[in-house]
């Protein structure tokens, strides 16, 4: 988290922590037994990680209280249509995991809403994205182990489009933009997600409930001017989420 | 081979019947039934040439040469002899008929002859008169008829003689078993024969008692002496089970003597002096009382009566949210019989108020008890989920109260099951900043 604070304990108990083969990657807990996070935290060189690689930790802000204890999944969902062999195709950017046993919710560990049917996205709305990831301290990127949080603003979609194809111009190799993805962030630079927050909630607030609005996902340098983080947009996988579990 | 029993029943019909008969006949018919009946002669047809004492066609029934009848004529000549529509009885078990024409027949009138049908009567040798040789009764005490036959018998204190005809005085054994009876000393009322010794055991089903009631011509020879009456040559000893034999004498009945025994009994003894008239009684049996049951707490015993009897039937039963316990253990149901002892087979139970048992436990929730105790009938507990990590399905806690049946039952309409559903979005503590 660029330009963000340490979360309070507590503050964000739906966030989760996973480390993959050795990665770092976030994500929040949805129900007892599901947590969703990012495909891309999940699949390696274009193959679905194994189960049993995958530590799932939670309840606790700081990395060196919550390695004591972590669970693994039993089972990984990564949404079909999520296929990225160049790593330049995020689109469909979700998956879900599934707990061998229930979590019993307390005030360190709960679920996150998931948006309503047909949520919208007003363009300026603040919205809270947490994770481990790394931050950037005096200029120097670091890992501090500790959940950060920041606010940042929906951007309208056509700003975040002309962001990209603006990047795209200067660089090779920049990810595209799709109906499925959303951006946040300021246009001065200096707030943002970053590696290690992939799979984190971004979270909307609405009549006193956190619910998740998007996933992190990519973005074009962390908190950089005129770029914005990119998220996956929750709202457009509500069926398939509910079919996932349904069927699980 | 044996001679065939004669038949029961038979038909006699004059030569030629029913066209006329020849003159110059004489035919007999010998009709006889098995010993011990009687032979009833009906006539279905008769017309014979009818004449003064019918003295030219005619047919005489005897019995063993004893005129029964002569008969002639038809049903509406006026002179002749017609038996009409009366049955002829023989005394005895044969009959003879003979039938007789002269030589000469109406020319005018001819004249069918006869046709009649015979059938065996059971002769009530009971009912017979004193035979007139003074040889006494045909039975001396009882006479029971049979068919064909008769029977023999005597009073109790007698045996019937080998001349299966006269009793004599034989009074010991006797067993009663009915459930009532009368008894009655050796010719009673009548002067009895001396030195009798006579047993009498009434003995019936345990769990009946025996009462007897004498009638009041009590007559047993009784001695006074200083210290009173004393039964000294005659008496009635009554003995039952287990307590002292009672001799009674003198001319007072007893009366009504209840036993409280299933066995009662009567030694009667005479010497070969003395006067007495002797006893009767009637005796009745009564069925053993148990005591009443009283009652049981949270149940009802039915049926309800005044008194309790032999093979009476008591059952228990709980009111609603309690159950049968006896010894310790439940029971399904429960009866109890009054038995010969007077005893009921079984105690009364006790009714226990009835125990639903631990609540199910709620998944990240918990129960409290509302109102009752121990989880028995009619308590009362609320589930409710642990919040504010939690909340209820529905939005509401459920009570379930301890049912009758023993089950938790939702008092909710709708909700029958409590399900918690984890709360989303909603820290307990939120990040706040007072900083612009």
């Amino acid at each position: 988290i660029i330009g963000g604070s340490d979360a309070p304990e507590k503050t964000i108990p739906w966030q989760v922590m996973l480390s993959v083969d050795g990665g770092r990657g976030g994500g929040m807990v949805i129900a007892d037994r599901w947590i969703m996070t990012a495909a891309h935290v999940l699949v390696k060189n274009g193959e679905k990680v194994a189960p049993e690689t995958v530590r799932i930790y939670m309840g606790q802000t700081d990395v060196q209280t919550l390695t004591d204890t972590f669970v693994f999944p039993s089972s990984l969902h990564i949404h079909p249509g999520y296929k990225n062999p160049n790593l330049l195709t995020y689109n469909n950017d979700i998956a879900l995991m599934k707990l061998h046993q229930p979590i019993t919710f307390n005030s360190s560990v709960m679920p996150l809403c998931l948006p309503a049917e047909g949520a919208t996205y007003h363009t300026g709305i603040m919205g809270l994205v947490s994770g481990f990831g790394i931050t950037i301290d005096q200029g120097r990127r670091m890992l501090r182990n500790k959940l950060k949080y920041v606010q940042i603003p929906l951007v309208d979609q056509e700003t975040c489009s002309n962001s990209v194809s603006m990047f795209k111009r200067i660089r090779t190799h920049v990810p595209d933009l799709t109906e499925n993805m959303f951006c946040a962030g300021v246009p001065e630079g200096s707030k943002d997600s970053c590696q290690g927050d992939s799979g984190s909630a971004f979270t909307l607030r609405e009549q006193g409930r956190f619910y998740a609005s998007g996933i992190v996902s990519w973005g074009i340098d962390c908190g950089k001017q005129g770029t914005y983080g990119v998220y996956t947009r929750v709202t457009n996988y509500l069926p398939w989420i509910s079919k996932i579990m349904q069927e699980n | 081979l044996p001679d065939p029993d004669p038949p029961m029943f038979g038909e006699v019909r004059s030569p030629r019947f029913p066209q006329p008969y020849p003159p110059n006949l004489q035919q007999q018919w010998e009709l006889s039934v098995p010993e011990g009946f009687q032979i009833r002669l009906t006539f279905t047809h008769l017309d014979i040439e009818a004449s003064a004492g019918c003295h030219y066609d005619s047919l005489t029934v005897l019995y063993q040469e004893k005129l029964l009848g002569k008969f002639c004529g038809d049903e509406n000549s006026a002179d002749g002899h017609h038996p009409g529509n009366h049955p002829i009885l023989s005394p005895g078990n044969t009959l003879t008929l003979i039938f007789q024409t002269d030589n000469s027949n109406p020319e005018r009138h001819q004249n069918l002859g006869f046709s009649a049908h015979y059938q065996a009567t059971d002769v009530d040798e009971c009912s017979a008169p004193e035979p007139p040789d003074r040889s006494g009764p045909l039975c001396s005490q009882i006479c029971l008829n049979t068919l064909g036959s008769y029977l023999c018998s005597c009073h109790h204190g007698y045996e019937l003689r080998s001349d299966q005809r006269t009793c004599v005085l034989s009074c010991g054994g006797g067993i009663f078993d009915e459930p009532e009876g009368h008894l009655f000393s050796p010719g009673f009322p009548d002067t009895p024969p001396h030195a009798v010794s006579c047993q009498y055991i009434i003995s019936v089903e345990p769990g009946f008692t025996v009462s007897l009631n004498f009638t009041d011509n009590f007559h047993i020879e009784s001695v006074d002496t200083e210290d009173g009456s004393v039964c000294l040559h005659h008496w009635l000893q009554v003995t039952l089970p287990d307590r002292e034999p009672v001799k009674l004498c003198g001319r007072s009945s007893p009366g009504l003597m209840e036993t409280n025994s299933s066995t009662v009994r009567l030694d009667y003894h005479t010497d070969d002096a003395g006067q007495s008239r002797g006893w009767s009684l009637d005796y009745r049996t009564h069925r053993v009382q148990c005591p009443f049951p009283g009652g049981v707490a949270k149940g009802r015993v039915t049926p309800i009566l005044m008194e309790y009897f032999y093979r009476d039937y008591l059952h228990v039963r709980c009111d609603l949210g309690y159950k049968l316990m006896m010894d310790g253990q439940e029971i399904q149901s429960f009866s109890t019989m009054c038995q010969s002892s007077g005893r009921w087979h079984l105690p009364l139970p006790e009714c226990h108020i009835i125990d639903c048992g631990e609540p199910e436990p709620l998944l990240n929730g918990a129960v409290t008890v509302l109102s009752g105790l121990q989880n028995q009938y009619r308590s009362v507990v609320q589930y409710h989920c642990n919040e504010p990590f939690y909340s209820p399905l529905g939005g509401v806690n459920v009570n379930f109260t301890c049912d009758a049946d023993r089950q938790w039952r939702s008092t909710h309409d709708i909700v029958d099951r409590m399900t918690c559903l984890p709360v989303c979005g909603q820290p307990t503590e939120l990040i706040s900043g007072f900083q612009r």
